[in-house]
């Protein structure tokens, strides 16, 4: 009987001899089939073993197999001078499967009780990625790139190439790319080796509105170029950069075009490559930078912040004004004032004015009158007083109160009180006195 | 007033003339929407005349003037609630408050008289002013009910002189003094307030010159007779009163 392996393969697990860690019984005959997930390969390790040594480990012994190929025939103990002990380094299996098979013959020597063995298992990933090319012309596992991943692996392509269906091969596919992160690397099919014939590609970079896209190519560029009698013309091969509202620009020969800024969020390359001749083709780096909107000026009475040399796409400018001026735009009063930097490189609000506040007309006095002393139209920090009509009112307090328009447009006697002035009767005290009558 | 003198012109602002149907009283204006004056002014048969039965006017010293102008709108009358006097014997709490819808613009014609601060007292022998449109003499005893606004200087009395004066008349028929009054006028009597003064001022002066109001014209046994006073209500004893009544309303 051959036990059947685990429907569902474990990671990792032990096995040991019968009874251990007793002596092990005569005549025994076991076998163990492991296995752990496909991708994965067994490490197993010997932790105790101390069987019945002979020579070749006739008699007693554990032996590992994979697919009936022995890995190793085991027996005796970490001391003893004849069998063959595993040490502590792991088996490897090269599959996803291992066969122990252990047996013992009919004689158990007396004065030594061999216990048998145990080891642990586990499984370990296949590094697919770093196996040898097989020998049988298939080629690699995957043509261009591999890619370990636990269990398994994955084929992936250089950037203008595609993976075909088969999952390990790619094709030459360099149209409808698109870039869209903002800053990126770009280069033709298999730069820096020469690019394939009859080559057509496009790659698009389109980034957020707001940002516009510098070109930075290698110094590592050629494109054939045919010399003509006007100078060199990119008549069979070229690299086309093509900005919007801008004349495209056919790029070729061998010199690197260096640093191109588009002042475009969009740009389009073009690269074609006839069927003869020869271009090693072309690399950049491409990065971006916000759009800047003008220095906004200055606002009378008010305040810009923040204050910076250059402003750019999402930055964002307050306006506040100085003490006892309001914010008006379009002839309203706002309560605040904010604007931003759009991607069209302006503002999305122009500034506002800051206007002097008043208070107001003074609230009348019943009973008195109030007086201008300096100031224009109830300005900020213009100064009334007030007054009673005496003499027959009298200012509560004894005196005249003065008042200031302050910036929070309250008339105010000092930053802190509003006073409310008030004006008393004045009680018992005619106009005219009786005449007195001097006689005696 | 009996013995007194014609009021010239802003000489006594704080003077009211209260009409109450067929009668004539006084008052004296303390505040810019307050009249001051005697309870048995507005109180007549034991009742609370309403608002629209009271005429006042002000400003004025002649009554012929008075009555050319509109009264003043009055909106509440406040009776002093002890004030109980069916039988006119019973001049205690005689004290009233009259409100105005309006509040007045003081000038010279018409100024508030004050009210009685801690300092003010009332000092046997000093002068005082009582003033009205009551009635008045002509000389020989014979009254008049005048159309001047008058005036007449005279002492306030010691408690204890005001109350033997009262002796030996008959009780039945005499009101009687309560700590509530004080008296004012002479021995010899011919200077005194009289019929139609009720309700009217009777003032002091302080050190500094300021008149306040010491007294209300409440009653008398007749009028400037020798050996009677003239008997005021107390106004210092109702001060927090006034005040009350005024803070409320």
């Amino acid at each position: 009987c051959v036990p059947l392996p685990d429907s569902d393969p474990q990671m990792y697990g032990e096995i040991h001899s019968p009874q251990y860690p007793l002596p092990y019984p005569p005549n025994q005959q076991k076998q163990w089939e492991i296995s752990v997930p496909e991708g994965f390969q067994i490490s197993l390790t010997f932790t105790h073993l101390d069987i019945e040594a002979s020579a070749g480990c006739y008699y007693d012994s554990i032996t590992v197999l994979y697919d009936e190929k022995v890995l190793g025939k085991f027996c005796g103990n970490e001391n003893s001078a004849d069998g063959r002990h595993p040490g502590h380094q792991p088996i490897l299996s090269p599959g996803s499967r291992l066969t122990l098979i252990f047996q013992s013959d009919d004689y158990n020597p007396d004065r030594n009780q061999n216990v048998g063995f145990s080891a642990q298992y586990q499984a370990i990933d296949i590094d697919e990625c770093s196996a040898p090319e097989p020998e049988d012309g298939s080629g690699p596992l995957c043509s261009q790139i591999c890619l370990n991943t636990l269990g398994s692996y994955l084929c992936a392509c250089h950037h203008g190439y595609e993976l075909r269906s088969d999952e390990r091969t790619c094709i030459l596919s360099c149209v409808g790319g698109v870039f869209d992160e903002l800053e990126g690397h770009l280069m033709s099919p298999g730069y820096p080796n020469p690019s394939p014939d009859a080559l057509s590609c496009q790659y698009i970079i389109s980034v957020e509105s707001g940002f516009t896209v510098s070109l930075n190519f290698s110094d590592k560029f050629h494109i054939e170029s045919v010399d003509t009698e006007e100078g060199p013309n990119c008549l069979y091969h070229w690299l086309e950069v093509i900005i919007p509202d801008r004349n495209p620009m056919k790029l070729c020969g061998g010199t690197s075009p260096g640093l191109i800024n588009t002042n475009s969020n969009i740009v389009k390359l073009g690269y074609n490559i006839d069927n003869q001749g020869q271009s090693n083709g072309w690399s950049l780096e491409y990065s971006t930078h916000r759009v800047t909107c003008p220095v906004p000026g200055e606002v009378a009475k008010g305040r810009v912040t923040p204050s910076l040399t250059e402003y750019f796409y999402r930055d964002y400018i307050f306006v506040r004004c100085d003490e006892g001026y309001k914010l008006m735009m379009n002839g309203a009063e706002i309560m605040g004032f904010s604007t931003m930097c759009q991607s069209n490189g302006e503002w999305h609000l122009p500034l506002p004015e800051c206007h002097i506040i008043d208070c107001g007309e003074p609230d009348p006095l019943l009973n008195g009158g109030v007086n201008f002393l300096s100031g224009f139209q109830n300005q900020y920090l213009s100064v009334v007083q007030y007054h009673c009509n005496e003499p027959f009112y009298s200012p509560y307090g004894g005196n005249n109160v003065s008042l200031t328009c302050e910036a929070d447009r309250q008339w105010r006697s000092n930053h802190d009180v509003i006073l409310r002035p008030a004006c008393l009767p004045v009680c018992g005290r005619p106009m005219k006195q009786i005449e007195n009558h001097f006689q005696r | 007033i009996i013995g007194g003198n014609d009021a010239a012109e802003h000489t006594i602002p704080w003077q009211a003339l209260i009409n109450v149907g067929s009668s004539r009283g006084g008052g004296m204006i303390i505040a810019d929407r307050w009249i001051l004056t005697a309870a048995h002014v507005v109180v007549l048969n034991g009742q609370v005349q309403t608002p629209e039965a009271l005429f006042v006017y002000l400003g004025v010293t002649d009554v012929h003037q008075i009555i050319e102008n509109l009264s003043l709108n009055v909106t509440a009358v406040h009776v002093h609630s002890e004030y109980n006097n069916p039988n006119n014997l019973n001049f205690d709490h005689d004290i009233a408050l009259i409100k105005l819808k309006d509040p007045i613009t003081f000038q010279a014609a018409i100024m508030p008289l004050c009210l009685p601060s801690e300092d003010d007292t009332y000092d046997t022998g000093m002068m005082g002013m009582v003033s009205g449109f009551g009635i008045t003499d002509k000389g020989n005893q014979r009254r008049f009910l005048t159309n001047k606004l008058k005036y007449v200087h005279v002492p306030v009395v010691e408690q204890k002189k005001c109350s033997i004066s009262l002796k030996g008349k008959p009780s039945s028929r005499t009101p009687r003094l309560t700590n509530n009054m004080f008296c004012a006028g002479t021995p010899e009597g011919g200077k005194d307030s009289c019929n139609g003064d009720s309700g009217s001022g009777f003032t002091l002066q302080s050190e500094n010159g300021r008149f306040w109001a010491a007294g209300i014209v409440s009653w008398g046994l007749g009028c400037g007779q020798k050996g009677t006073y003239g008997f005021y209500t107390k106004v210092a004893n109702y001060v927090d009163w006034i005040n009350k009544i005024m803070r409320e309303n």
